[in-house]
């Protein structure tokens, strides 16, 4: 989850309650959110006996997750009005245990109420053919225009060079779900949204075979991966036009 | 960003 948001946000909370860890953050241009969700389930034990925000600047934490094994155990520990996380790594084997502390940050983040919105089409598709689509095109253009309709999705750009487009149908796959393209619509939809943030937000795709597109007209995008037990939600602000 | 809203456009703070 670090290695997939770090270079959209850089100072976060981790906001840890009887539910799990929950972070929001707006990325520096105010264009996109980020907002992720860790339910208890994904822990074995977790213990929160106080809410409390603990303000973490990912690039420290990515040094210290990059001494982890790809197998180990991580328990991450911070006490009632914690000055620093401390984060233990211990092998599959338990032949070998290390203990870092990264020190922590008093961060005033602005935190936005997303309502639960019906919107006009959901998307599911393989992250990796999301992730394809979005570099392919970016290599043409700054944007690209999502486009939905009952026939399928259509994902178009245009540039100096030229322009292209990708169409996706709805395609079902039996023996992998995630490998599936399914289109939920209530009315067609056309947005306008920057390549950068979106190829940036595939990151996560290593956390979920699908992903799901949610779109309105003239509202926020939502991709979001779903995980065992929590989600990783971008929120994309459309492009208006001239 | 030019043509581009904020995200702070659509949903209000908490």
């Amino acid at each position: 989850v670090v290695e997939a948001i770090k270079d959209l946000v850089q100072d976060c909370n981790f906001d840890c309650n009887d539910d799990g860890i929950q972070l929001q953050a707006m990325d520096n241009s105010h264009v996109a959110l980020v907002s992720m969700k860790l339910s208890t389930g994904a822990f074995s034990p977790f213990r929160c006996d106080r809410n409390i925000a603990l303000g973490i600047n990912l690039n420290s934490l990515m040094k210290v997750l990059r001494a982890a094994g790809n197998d180990d155990i991580l328990t991450l520990k911070a006490e009632d009005q914690p000055d620093s996380l401390n984060l233990v790594f211990e092998s599959p084997g338990q032949d070998r245990m290390s203990e870092y502390d990264i020190k922590l940050m008093d961060i005033d983040q602005e935190h936005l109420g997303i309502p639960e919105t019906e919107y006009a089409a959901t998307i599911s598709l393989p992250s990796a053919e999301f992730q394809r689509i979005c570099r392919d095109l970016s290599a043409l253009s700054e944007s690209v225009s999502i486009e939905a309709s009952k026939d399928g999705v259509k994902f178009s750009c245009s540039g100096d060079i030229g322009n292209g487009s990708v169409t996706l149908r709805p395609h079902t796959n039996v023996e992998d779900e995630s490998k599936s393209t399914s289109i939920a619509l209530t009315e067609p939809v056309n947005l306008t949204f920057s390549l950068k943030y979106l190829v940036n937000f595939c990151k996560a795709s290593s956390l979920s075979g699908s992903v799901q597109l949610c779109l309105s007209n003239e509202v926020p995008l939502l991709v979001e991966f779903k995980m065992g037990a929590g989600y990783l939600r971008f929120y994309l602000a459309p492009k208006i036009g001239d | 960003p030019p043509g581009q809203r904020k995200i702070n456009f659509y949903y209000s703070q908490k």
